[in-house]
Formats: structure tokens, C-alpha cells, sequence
């Protein structure tokens, strides 16, 4: 564990902290994209399975347990405790473009054929592009609560964090996780141009607009 | 280096 790992792991979950105070407060997941937020369940369903069989350490399995269960928890606020504040035609971006991909290249990129490593590598793959169409709809409609930006940084940060541990753990402990990296360059990409907004208007006071 | 991977990271 090294200082960027665990700022980022703690930018991640203040992010879904965000996110929840989001929801309950204005008790509307308007803005969200339940595409999105059904992505990263699978993804962390699909990555965190190991922690019944494999123990890294109280802090890992805590992490796990939390993701699992608040991104469920999410789903359901979306779903059932907040539906009619959820409008699906804005949430248009096709997930099965995204999930069947990733199923192939877990199949040919994997460290082993086993079905763990296949169904580790699909989530990583899954994790990279899980926020497209949350992006993709902030692009159709242009615009974003302050708390949602907010939340997306969150998250993005917790990307851009992992980069320096990797170069961290590359010099220190002389590990690689290819798969890794290059999914997590990918996904850390995806969210320049969000950064781009979120650090010359809203960290400036302004309204999160896209030019029309 | 590549060394393999243990997954212990989040």
C-alpha cells in the first residue's frame, strides 16, 4: 500500500459517498445514469467474488464488501425508492456495446484461462468504459448538478491515482500488471474532457455547461 | 519486470 493507492481507494469511496448524499438529499437520481451505476455492480461483483476464497487483507475485504453492497443499494435507490425521478430516455447509450467487447477481450487477455481470471479481467475491461454512458448523457443534455460533477471527479481522481501507483509499485516492489494499466490509462482518458469543465467553471462557481 | 499478478488492488 502506498500513499496515491489508498488516496485514490479513498476517492473512490468518497465518491459513492457523493453519490448517496446526492440521491437522499435531493431524493432524486436525476442526472444519474442507471446504465452506469447497473455497469459497476457488474463490475464489482464480477472482480470482488474472490474475497469468500481469497484473503488479501481486513482493509481489501472491507473495501470490496462496501462497493458490492453500495452499489446495490444504489441500483435499488434508482430503481424502486427514487423511479419516478429516473428518466430512461436520456439513459440511451447501449451497455451491450460495451459489456459483449469486454466478454472477448477477457476471453483472448487474461493471466490465466481459469474462469476467476477471465471473469478479473472482464471487470477491469468493464470498469475502463462503465462510465460512458453517464458521460454520454451529460453530453446530450449539457449540463450537471454541481453534486454530480463533484462526484465525477471524485471518481476520476481515483483513476488518476492509481497512475502514479502503478510507476510507484513498478519501482518499489518491480510489479507490472499490464491489463491493468492499460485499462485504467483508457478509462483515466475518458474523463479529460470532464476535467477540462469541472476545473474551469464549476471550480470557478459556475454552472457545469457544455458550449451548445 | 512483469511479475504475476495477485490482484490486491481494488
Amino acid at each position: 500500500m502506498n500513499l496515491f493507492r489508498l488516496f485514490g481507494d479513498l476517492s473512490h469511496l468518497a465518491s459513492i459517498l457523493i453519490l448517496l448524499h446526492k440521491i437522499q438529499t435531493t431524493r432524486s437520481c436525476r442526472g444519474i445514469s442507471f446504465k452506469t451505476q447497473a455497469l459497476y455492480v457488474t463490475v464489482f461483483v464480477a472482480r470482488y467474488l474472490d474475497l469468500f476464497y481469497d484473503w488479501v487483507s481486513l482493509y481489501n475485504f472491507s473495501m470490496k464488501v462496501f462497493f458490492i453492497s453500495s452499489s446495490i443499494y444504489i441500483l435499488y435507490l434508482m430503481k424502486v425508492r427514487f423511479r419516478p425521478t429516473h428518466d430512461p430516455s436520456i439513459d440511451t447509450f447501449r451497455a451491450e456495446y460495451l459489456v459483449g467487447p469486454c466478454v472477448v477481450l477477457a476471453l483472448i487477455f487474461n493471466y490465466k484461462f481459469t474462469f476467476p481470471e477471465v471473469l478479473w479481467s472482464f471487470s477491469i475491461f468493464l470498469e475502463s468504459v462503465a462510465i460512458l454512458p453517464q458521460l454520454f448523457m451529460l453530453q446530450r443534455t449539457g449540463e450537471a448538478e454541481t453534486i454530480t460533477t463533484h462526484y465525477l471527479a471524485a471518481l476520476g481522481a481515483y483513476r488518476a491515482l492509481y497512475i502514479p501507483n502503478w510507476i510507484y509499485r513498478y519501482f518499489s516492489e518491480g510489479v507490472v500488471d499490464p491489463i491493468a494499466v492499460i485499462a485504467g490509462l483508457v478509462q483515466t482518458a475518458l474523463y479529460v474532457d470532464f476535467f477540462y469543465v469541472y476545473f474551469t467553471k464549476v471550480l470557478q462557481g459556475q454552472k457545469f455547461e457544455l458550449p451548445a | 519486470a512483469v511479475k504475476p499478478v495477485s490482484h490486491d488492488e481494488l
